[in-house]
């Protein structure tokens, strides 16, 4: 050991466990991690070379197989609860993400949340069995965060009760879905539904897109890799195109909205319930910034307790460089930053769950609220965690810049989360306009709950902007 | 300007109240701005659009004090002395250092007063000092092992140069002594020079 981190360690007021166990929840949730972790780390068949000095198809290789026995690993150790799954495949791939991230993160969640019981039975099992390998179309290659734009149509034939898929402009390309390119079979496209001649907005269809025996690309099916990222070397993210693609109608997520066999259309509660899953994901978010700004942190903080450099007091040893107030004013306002995140990951996880089982029983008060808090929060944590990693790996000078020092394997795979399930700038946008619309219902007498419950103030003068 | 909501800088729970009122006062005004642009005959869209900038400021804002919030809730589910104590530490730098980046806000709004504002900027200082025999315990208290953590740089047992100088043994160009692209093209340039 280091007599420097044995030092510091000797020297803390608390006992580091105790907080462990704070940031997990309780106890029981700390010991099954660290089991679920032993579970990996024990196994020699998770032990593999460093991807550092990997190319990126065999980067990508190396992710699949660990992915496919990550699979059966979790079978054979009876791990089903979503929350250890998810310990489970971050502890094999490390952090990284793998090419069934959107399988596991998005395609069985929108089974969950959006497909009829008579659909959940007929696709939920193949799914989880891997016969379906699912991913989400959303994107396309010239429309991100702006939905209503994307332009990708499934036009109802009552004649034959299909759906017909089409890319009619090669901006309408679906473009970057996680194992789109190889990996996945179908996939969960987002698509105008156009049915008696009208557009009826977007919606959720499950779409085969490669033979569930060969592989093969089926008729009407253009895929593949959309090439290297600037991270993301594991996944195949991946482009799709429809030349006038037929599936039946069963293959509409109609937990909500529906299409009768004759065409007619039947409205959802909310236009908002056919992003449930990009809420979902949003919300989890919050947590990946807590997680990928601690990890950068513990690296920036522990080397600066190791790496001695300069000298403070002429003629004496060269300090630690955490004894540095500059370096303390670099990584302490990350570290408090990443506690915090942490604890709001939680609130975050906590309330999507109580919300959703809300509007399942049907109450959809609180929906305008979580979407418009899980797109802010989502954009908040996540461009505070990427400018604090980028500033964690300059705290550790030169040696930052390698690759050994893991800060850039975090950065690259964080960095996207500031633009995948929505731009950042629009999903403020979003909040504002949540905000200024409770605003408005304030002054027109109406009381407010939830984290906005302060603009309920407004109206009684409490608070006004006032000129200095 | 002589004015102040916020009594004691180190109370958490009167930061939050700035935070909050610091929120309501961006929103208010991105709404009022919207709002007077429509009234002088905008589209709403476009003065919606000639208001963005005002807007997502409120924004942040107000995702600003709902991550203090949550923060300062927690510890009182923080039942340890100890933790309690370095975790309320590590809250009220929080707040301040927010604070003490966004102070334009804070005076703007009457909030603060620029006596308390170098209080913030010094208590700041202070609290780096309270911050740093705790450091590495803060992070160890992530528990991340080193096989999650990935890294030469942050390894558990500090021992980092001699695992540098293992890694960097690994790259595929150590592989030879003599890569083979000197054969190929450094050696034919250097006998034609």
């Amino acid at each position: 050991m280091n007599p420097d981190l044995s030092r510091e360690r000797a020297a803390a007021s608390f006992n580091p466990e105790t907080i462990t166990v704070i940031l997990d929840g309780s106890p029981e949730r700390t010991r099954r991690r660290r089991e679920i972790e032993g579970l990996v780390l024990n196994d020699p068949s998770f032990q593999h070379e460093d991807p550092n000095f990997l190319s990126r198809s065999e980067r990508y290789e190396l992710a699949i197989k660990k992915s496919a026995l990550m699979v059966q690993k979790m079978r054979e150790h009876g791990i089903s609860d979503p929350e250890e799954i998810y310990w489970f495949k971050s502890f094999v791939h490390r952090g990284r993400p793998e090419p069934l991230d959107l399988h596991l993160g998005m395609f069985l969640p929108t089974l969950l949340n959006q497909a009829t019981p008579e659909q959940q039975e007929r696709l939920f099992m193949p799914a989880w069995n891997l016969e379906i390998i699912g991913t989400y179309a959303q994107t396309e290659m010239g429309h991100g965060t702006h939905l209503r734009g994307l332009e990708t149509t499934a036009t109802y034939d009552p004649s034959t009760q299909e759906f017909i898929l089409n890319s009619p402009t090669v901006s309408s390309i679906k473009w970057w879905p996680g194992g789109l390119g190889k990996t996945s079979n179908h996939a969960v496209v987002l698509a105008q539904l156009y049915t008696q001649g009208e557009c009826r907005g977007l919606h959720a269809f499950i779409v085969p897109i490669r033979h569930m025996g060969t592989h093969e690309p089926l008729p009407g099916v253009v895929v593949g890799d959309i090439g290297p990222k600037f991270g993301f070397d594991e996944t195949d993210n991946g482009f799709l195109k429809f030349d006038k693609l037929r599936i039946p109608r069963e293959n509409m997520l109609m937990k909500y909205a529906k299409v009768e066999p004759d065409g007619t259309y039947v409205k959802p509660l909310s236009d908002k319930l056919t992003y449930g899953t990009m809420v979902f994901i949003r919300s989890m978010i919050v947590g990946d910034s807590a997680r990928s700004l601690s990890r950068a942190c513990t690296i920036a903080i522990r080397y600066s307790a190791v790496r001695h450099q300069s000298e403070i007091r002429a003629g004496e040893p060269e300090p630690q460089i955490l004894d540095f107030q500059t370096q303390q004013y670099k990584l302490f306002p990350l570290l408090a930053t990443a506690y915090a995140f942490q604890f709001v990951g939680s609130y975050m996880s906590h309330t999507y769950h109580r919300i959703s089982a809300e509007i399942q029983a049907g109450n959809l008060n609180e929906l305008p609220e979580l979407h418009a808090l899980s797109a802010g929060l989502k954009a908040f944590t996540t461009w505070a965690a990427n400018t604090g990693i980028e500033e964690c790996r300059m705290a550790c000078g030169g040696h930052g810049y390698s690759r050994c020092s893991g800060i850039p394997d975090i950065y690259v795979t964080f960095t996207p989360a500031c633009t995948y399930e929505g731009e950042n700038t629009v999903m403020m946008l979003q909040t504002a306009r949540f905000l200024v619309k409770s605003y408005k219902a304030v002054l027109s007498g109406k009381r407010l709950d939830g984290m906005v419950s302060y603009l309920n103030d407004v109206s009684q003068h409490r608070v006004q902007p006032h000129p200095v | 300007a002589g004015r102040s909501l916020v009594k004691d800088i180190n109370d958490i729970q009167n930061l939050v109240e700035a935070y909050k009122q610091r929120a309501a006062w961006l929103v208010v005004a991105a709404a009022k701005n919207v709002n007077t642009d429509s009234k002088r005959g905008k589209r709403k869209e476009d003065a919606w659009n000639k208001n963005s900038v005002d807007l997502v400021r409120a924004s942040e804002a107000h995702c600003h004090y709902v991550v203090v919030k949550l923060f300062a809730d927690k510890l009182s589910e923080v039942l340890d002395v100890a933790a309690h104590r370095i975790l309320s530490s590590l809250c009220l730098f929080y707040a301040l250092h927010g604070i003490s980046k966004n102070t334009g806000d804070f005076l703007q709004a009457g909030l603060l007063t620029t006596l308390q504002v170098d209080l913030v900027q010094q208590r700041v200082k202070d609290l780096l000092a309270v911050i740093r025999p705790n450091a590495v315990a803060l992070v160890d208290a992530f528990d991340y092992s080193d096989t999650q953590l990935g890294s030469v740089l942050g390894r558990y047992d500090g021992n980092v140069y001699e695992n540098m100088f293992e890694w960097a043994k690994k790259s595929p160009l150590n592989k030879t002594q003599v890569h083979e692209s000197f054969h190929k093209y450094l050696k034919p340039l250097q006998s034609k020079l």
